[in-house]
């Protein structure tokens, strides 16, 4: 989380972290055998890691504290559109985990909410994005142990693009923009997700209880000027979610 | 080609003279022989006779003859001073034949032309019963009771005596049997008349196991008693009444016994009298009831039905328990209970009793729990109450249901639902909220 703050305990109760292969990703409870996350998260080179290469923790704020108590996966379902051998495209970039054994829930571990059928993203709005990943811009890459997060609005789908197509412009490869990707940030920088938030919580509030819009995706760069942060857009998800965790 | 049967006779007929009501010819000699049928009488009447009169009726008669036995000889006509002629009285053949034998000379008065005569006869019944006793000694015709019938006569017997063979007198008859119907009459040999001397009878009375006799004497009771400084003694006439496992007892006086009850299903009457006394005996009409059982009670918690003044011998009871109440029987549930009176007077099983139903542990709750709002060990009507572990978890539809424990064993909520109810997770409400009130 770049330009965030620490999350005092029990206020992202859903936050997950992930140690895929010693790699560090976000996630979020969303029932009490079911983390959802990036489907980049789970899926390397068109590869899906195997449950033994996967460590999910959740309940404190402080890694350090955290993986001392692991929680064991039973399976893993990744979204079958997804299809990223090469890292250019992240669409249905969405997972689910599921637990062996059930969570209790408890004022350190509680599901956030999955979206009301037909919720809509309004440009401007402020969301919640968290996580365990680098504090720092690219230049000086600090991890923390401290779970973060920041506040961001949520970007025009059009500014968005334009963002990227820009980037496009100085680098190769740069992932395409979907619809089933929405953008949060700010244009002056500053403030974004970054790696090793994957797969965590974009939240917004609706009458004080928290949703899960969206996934920590990817970006270009991270908390640059005139880049944002692109996230999984849940709502399209709702459907396969519901189904994944039903025949599961 | 077989044999007809013999014709009977006719009841009735008539016979006429020769050429009647022309003048009879001369040198006649005619003869009828009429009968009606056996058991009767011939009665013979006539309606006109009008024959040569003479003295003795010497030349023309009429002569009428119940065998060899001439019953009269006529001749002359109404008015006629000489002759014998019967008037208006009818001939009344001792038997059930007349023969009649008319006759002419050879000579016929030229002033008078006789006619002849002409006759109307029928079949009188003979009151058998009233013909005196014959003179051989060979007794009456019945013994005891005699029925005129048309042609005929039947011999009975009084109450107490049987027909014999010969159909004519009649033979003592108390060795009665066995008398199994549910209700009878019974008397002393022929009762109300004294019976013969030196009578022993047994009348047994035997109804199905199950149901009382009971013996209820007629007023018209007398059986010979012998006086003693003690009161009347059933010394040498008698009517014992024996019922198993009870004291014989001896009957006799002038006075009725009226109702004895009894109680048993077996009954026997011993009826004795020697050769000296008088006793006119008895006769008494005998039922049977249904054996009696105990009032079955009450049951706690329970309903015996049906309820009845009393309870008899194949009644049926059965018991049924409140709501909420189970029955039990040496310790065991059981699904239902009835019990029948049997033949010995007691139920065929003991009531059972009614126990309170319980519904068990109500079933835990994940992520909740339950409590015990009023009851006792989970007891029909016992409430429980359950409840989630909030703020993590709420119920659906309530923050607190409760379940009571009903009649069928089963914790029901109010809303008749048997399922106990799921703490469902709530979602994106996190205890801690992040706060910045930096501006």
């Amino acid at each position: 989380i770049i330009g965030g703050s620490e999350a005092p305990n029990h206020t992202i109760p859903w936050q997950v972290l992930l140690s895929v292969d010693g790699h560090r990703a976000g996630g979020m409870v969303i029932a009490d055998r079911w983390i959802m996350t990036a489907a980049h998260v789970l899926k390397e080179s068109g590869n899906t890691v195997p449950n033994d290469a996967l460590r999910v923790y959740m309940g404190l704020t402080n890694v350090n504290t955290l993986r001392q108590s692991p929680v064991y996966t039973a399976s893993i379902h990744i979204h079958p559109e997804y299809d990223n051998p090469n890292q250019v495209n992240f669409n249905n970039d969405i997972a689910l985990i599921k637990l062996r054994e059930p969570i209790t829930f408890r004022a350190s571990v509680m599901p956030v909410c999955l979206p009301e059928k037909g919720a809509t993203y309004v440009t401007g709005m402020m969301g919640l994005v968290s996580g365990f990943g680098l504090t720092e811009s690219n230049n000086n890459r600090i991890l923390t142990n401290k779970l973060k997060y920041v506040q961001l609005p949520v970007v025009e789908q059009e500014t968005c693009r334009a963002s990227i197509t820009s980037a496009k412009k100085k680098r190769s490869s740069v992932p395409r923009l979907t619809s089933n990707m929405f953008c949060a940030g700010v244009p002056e920088g500053g403030k974004d997700s970054c790696q090793g938030d994957s797969g965590g919580p974009f939240t917004l509030t609706d009458d004080g209880r928290v949703w899960a819009a969206g996934i920590v995706s990817w970006g270009v760069d991270c908390g640059q000027q005139g880049t944002y942060g692109v996230y999984t857009r849940v709502t399209h998800y709702l459907d396969w979610i519901n189904k994944t965790m039903q025949e599961n | 080609c077989w044999r007809l049967p013999d014709q009977e006779p006719p009841m009735h007929g008539g016979v006429q003279s020769p050429q009647y009501p022309q003048p009879y010819p001369p040198n006649q000699n005619a003869q009828w022989d009429l009968s009606v049928p056996e058991g009767y009488q011939l009665r013979l009447t006539f309606t006109h006779l009008d024959i040569e009169a003479s003295e003795g009726c010497h030349y023309d008669a009429l002569t009428v003859f119940y065998d060899d036995k001439i019953l009269g000889k006529f001749c002359g006509h109404e008015n006629s001073a000489d002759g014998i002629h019967p008037g208006n009285q009818p001939i009344l053949s001792p038997g059930n034949r007349l023969t009649l034998v008319f006759q002419s000379d050879d000579s016929n008065p030229e002033r008078h032309q006789n006619v002849g005569f002409s006759a109307q006869y029928q079949a009188i019944d003979i009151d058998e019963c009233s013909a005196p006793e014959p003179a051989d000694g060979s007794g009456p015709l019945c013994s005891q009771i005699c029925l005129n019938t048309l042609g005929s006569y039947l011999c009975s017997c009084y109450h107490g005596f049987e027909l014999r063979s010969d159909q004519r007198t009649c033979v003592l008859s108390c060795s009665g049997g066995i008398f199994d119907e549910p209700e009878g009459h019974l008397f002393s040999p022929g009762y109300p008349n004294p019976p013969p001397h030196a009578v022993s009878c047994q009348y047994i009375i035997s109804v199905e196991s199950g149901f009382t006799v009971s013996l209820n004497f007629t007023d018209n009771f007398h059986i010979e008693s012998v006086d003693t400084e003690q009161g009347p003694n059933c010394l040498y006439h008698w009517l014992q009444v024996t019922v198993p496992n009870q004291e014989p007892m001896k009957l006799c006086g002038g006075k009725s016994p009226g109702l004895i009850i009894t109680n048993s299903n077996n009954v026997q009457l011993d009826y004795h009298t020697d050769n000296d006394g008088l006793s006119r005996g008895w006769s008494l009409d005998y039922s049977t009831h249904r054996v009696q059982c105990p009032f079955p009670g009450k049951v706690g918690r329970g309903r015996v039905t049906p309820v009845l003044t009393e309870y008899l011998y194949r009644d049926y009871i059965s018991v049924r328990c409140d709501p909420g109440y189970k029955l039990m029987t040496n310790g065991q549930e059981i699904e239902s209970f009835s019990t029948m009176c049997q033949s010995n007077g007691q139920w065929h099983l003991p009531l059972p009793e009614c126990h309170i139903i319980d519904c068990g542990e109500p079933k835990p709750l994940l992520n909740g729990g339950v409590t015990f709002l009023s009851g006792f060990q989970n007891q029909y009507r016992s409430i429980v109450l359950y409840h989630c572990n909030e703020p993590f978890y709420s119920l659906l539809g309530g923050t607190n249901v409760s379940f009571t424990c009903e009649a069928d064993r089963r914790w029901r909520s109010n809303n008749d639902i048997v399922v106990s109810p799921t703490c469902l997770p709530v979602c994106g409400q996190p205890i801690n909220h992040i706060s910045a009130y930096q501006r």
